[in-house]
């Protein structure tokens, strides 16, 4: 589904350069659901944002359905991102001047065949707070309205960056439980950044970065 | 060093009402690292934004030092907040016109016996990225120039709101080593909420919140 080659990517600061991917090559698995491991700073939010067509790689190639992301304009990315992808933002991302329900509803009311935003928020547990804007949600609440969202459309790619971040173990088991449920059902190929060991058990493949570059790559013969 | 008795927090949305503290009572003591656990909504960071002097209770009172913080008016707060608390915020809350730098600098600029910002960048391993904006930085180095800037007053209060969510372990224990040695060394009183196991090992109490209650208190033997 996705095959990356020699991805780079460079931020020019000034003088400075700072390397944060030098060269990744990666391979995503239709249905499959991969997990991506690795320090702080070691490229993880970068990687997940070049698949995710929120930003360009400064080098290598891209590929998904036949398209080389690297190379597409704006408009055929807009449209990559509309239609395929559900993401989930290390900071969450809400719209603050809008509801729980109408942060869903925002992203449901253009997909081709969406949940209900009450239910994708009932998915995570949220059911009781439909009506509440982002200001008047705890952090753990944010990122679940943000989780919600994402798996609202029902994309083909689902890309999470730390959807469990801010959530105590029994909050981020459900969560996970919604996350894999799409993957399982749906057939949604998932790929999930955490520092959370527990969702490595559910993984059909583990990525390892570090500095910048895929260190390992683990398969899981769970299924 | 606090003594908190019935505090309560009522939110009123329009009809509803949210009742995020219910009645806490609590003590932190003098030279102690108290760690705070609970599931997601069940008001941690509620209670520390009123222990740190960033919002007021509903109810009951709040004793720092023979002052009352629910009944001080918000000049004494702000003295309060200036002299006596860092805090790490759940959201980070850095100034995105300043370099990691000067955010630290900010603080330690208006404090009686500071750091310098760059040795408190230092502890947290980010002596790389001192001029680096929020923007140009990772989830975990915006979370750890957050806790530069908390620790680099060397306050008699260090409050944490999940100061190590967005980091890998290895990072997350650097930062924990962090918080630890100003504790021991500066005799800092320090409260952690966190959903990490790892740092209830270093706790001296771990006190468990439900349903904006206090359901247990642990102490530990530890030292
Ligand atoms: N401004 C507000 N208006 C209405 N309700 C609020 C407001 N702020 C918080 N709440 C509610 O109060 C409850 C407690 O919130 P709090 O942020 O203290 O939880 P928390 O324990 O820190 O959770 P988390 O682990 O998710 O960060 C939540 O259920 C939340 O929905
Ligand atoms: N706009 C930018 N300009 C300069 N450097 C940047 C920029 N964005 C990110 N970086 C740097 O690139 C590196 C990789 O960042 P990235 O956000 O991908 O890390 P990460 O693996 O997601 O880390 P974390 O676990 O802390 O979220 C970091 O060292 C960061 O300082
Ligand atoms: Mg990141
Ligand atoms: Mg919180």
């Amino acid at each position: 589904v996705f095959h990356a080659e020699g991805v780079t990517k460079v931020y020019r600061m000034g003088e400075m350069e700072i390397h944060a991917l030098r060269g990744i090559d990666l391979e995503l698995y239709a249905g499959e659901l991969t997990v991506m491991l690795g320090a702080s700073g070691s490229g993880k939010s970068t990687l997940l944002n070049i698949l995710g067509g929120l930003d360009s790689a400064t080098g290598g190639s891209v590929r998904y359905g036949g398209q080389d992301l690297v190379r597409a304009d704006d408009q055929t990315l807009t449209a990559y991102r509309r239609d395929h992808v559900g993401f989930v933002f290390q900071f969450y991302n809400l719209i603050s001047s809008l509801t729980a329900r109408e942060n869903v509803a925002v992203v449901t009311e253009i997909a081709r065949d969406p949940m209900p935003p009450e239910e994708a928020l009932a998915l995570v547990g949220l059911e009781g707070r439909l009506d509440h804007f982002p200001s008047q949600l705890s952090g753990g609440e944010q990122q679940r309205v943000a989780i919600a969202r994402a798996i609202a459309k029902r994309p083909a790619v689902l890309l999470c960056d730390e959807p469990t971040g801010a959530l105590d173990s029994k909050t981020g088991v459900q969560v996970l439980a919604a996350i894999e449920r799409i993957n399982r059902e749906l057939g949604t190929t998932t790929a999930v950044i955490t520092h959370n060991a527990v969702i490595g058990g559910m993984a059909d493949r583990v990525i390892h970065l570090s500095d910048g570059r895929v260190a390992q790559v683990e398969v899981n013969q769970r299924r």
